[in-house]
């Protein structure tokens, strides 16, 4: 542990808490993508499957619980308690278009060709690529609240500060793992444009919004 | 064996 790593494990949980806040408080789940919830919901369950299996540290379970237990509670609250605001007709990216894709590279590009593995490897690819059907919304209604670009903001930002704690671990234990560090920087780099707009619209207090 | 990897990062 690192004060990269622990800033970007806090950094995704703060994304979570925002975004589980605003829906909870707004009674509304407007402008946030149901899709990239379920790749969410589905990467986490994949990867942690290893809480059965090995043991790491308190922490560690503790995080994954969070992880899995918030991803199934955005998914309750979307789809079941407050689907009438749930924007469906904006949440329009096709999924397996992602899921296709991400299950053969799993399958060819892994550490070792076994069950648990290639479910992690899965994980860690979709993980990289979960965020698009969120991107796409945005793009497609070329606007996004505020509280939505926080957190967006907060979830980018994890994967970013992952790469800090990579290179971190490079130099101090020479240990690397390549999976984790490109899948890592494509998931930093989708979020660019994202940044972008983040630090020059939404942190100057004006609302993020695309170009017509 | 199902893991030999132990991956120690979330």
């Amino acid at each position: 542990m690192n004060v990269f790593r622990l800033a970007g494990d806090m950094s995704h949980l703060l994304a979570i808490i925002i975004l589980l806040l605003k829906i909870w408080k707004t009674r509304s789940c407007a402008g946030i993508s149901g899709r990239s919830q379920l790749l969410f919901a589905l990467t986490y369950t994949a990867r942690y499957l290893d809480l059965v299996t090995n043991w790491v540290s308190l922490y560690n379970t503790v995080m994954k619980v969070f992880f899995i237990a918030t991803s199934y509670a955005t998914i309750y609250l979307m789809y079941l308690k407050f689907k009438a605001t749930y924007d469906s007709n904006h949440d329009t990216f096709r999924v397996e278009f992602l899921l296709l894709p991400v299950t053969i590279l799993a399958l060819v590009l892994n550490h070792e060709f076994s069950f648990m593995e290639i479910l992690w490897t899965f994980s860690i690819y979709l993980e990289a690529v979960a965020i698009l059907p969120q991107l796409f919304m945005v793009s497609k209604t070329g606007e996004a609240e505020s509280i939505t670009s926080h957190y967006l903001f907060a979830l980018g930002s994890y994967r970013l500060l992952y790469i800090f704690n990579w290179i971190w671990r490079y130099y101090t234990e020479e240990y690397y793992d390549l999976i984790a560090i490109i899948a890592g920087v494509v998931q930093t780099v989708l979020y660019c444009d994202f940044f972008y707009l983040y630090f020059t619209k939404v942190l100057k207090g004006k609302k993020l919004q695309l170009p017509a | 064996i199902l893991q030999s990897f132990t991956h120690d990062e979330l």
